[in-house]
């Protein structure tokens, strides 16, 4: 379905979301899970973002009973921890490319996805200053190592 | 018909907060 264009902040958290259906579906439920808060927030009147919406939520919820018995997604706590952790672990492995001098696509997909995750992490409650400094952190390298990659610089 | 078709649409936001909040109250 194609996503209405009010939804445009939420269209990366969504291609994650599909990325990670069948690597992490944990991952690919709370990315959605985010998505549905924010495209609620942005725009549930208009008839094409309700739409829109409405066939977000039955993939939640077919999703939650096929993870019927995953306490990631029965329990919140457990939930935020996963996501935390595996936001954590993105930005690491990036982080120590970074650090390496190794600079390449995945490094950048890697600060981008984790940058994120972190936004994920508000469906839990607001972050803590410590993951909001490591989303900007996040945000800022995938962009600038982006750009020196793409004018044949090499990343300071 | 307009007011009709308002009604129907805060009936819809109504339900998704429901099935949000449902969806939520679980975990």
């Amino acid at each position: 379905m194609a996503l209405p264009l009010q939804f445009k902040a939420v269209q990366h958290h969504l291609r994650t979301a599909q990325e990670h259906d069948k690597r992490d579906p944990v991952v690919a439920y709370y990315c959605r899970l985010y998505a549905m808060q924010t495209g609620m927030k942005l725009d549930s009147k208009t008839p094409e973002c309700r739409k829109f919406l409405v066939k977000l939520m039955d993939q939640l919820e077919t999703m939650k009973k096929e993870l019927g018995d995953n306490e990631s997604v029965s329990q919140e706590v457990v939930g935020n921890a996963h996501i935390e952790n595996y936001a954590l672990k993105m930005f690491l492995y990036a982080d120590n490319e970074d650090r390496a001098g190794s600079f390449h696509k995945n490094m950048i997909k890697s600060f981008y996805t984790s940058s994120l995750l972190f936004d994920v992490l508000s469906v839990f409650g607001e972050l803590s200053e410590e993951n909001i400094q490591h989303r900007k952190y996040a945000r800022w390298k995938a962009t600038y190592i982006h750009t020196c990659l793409k004018e044949g610089e090499t990343p300071v | 018909s307009g007011s009709v078709g308002s009604s129907v649409a805060a009936a819809e936001q109504d339900e998704l907060s429901s099935r949000l909040a449902k969806l939520r109250d679980q975990m």
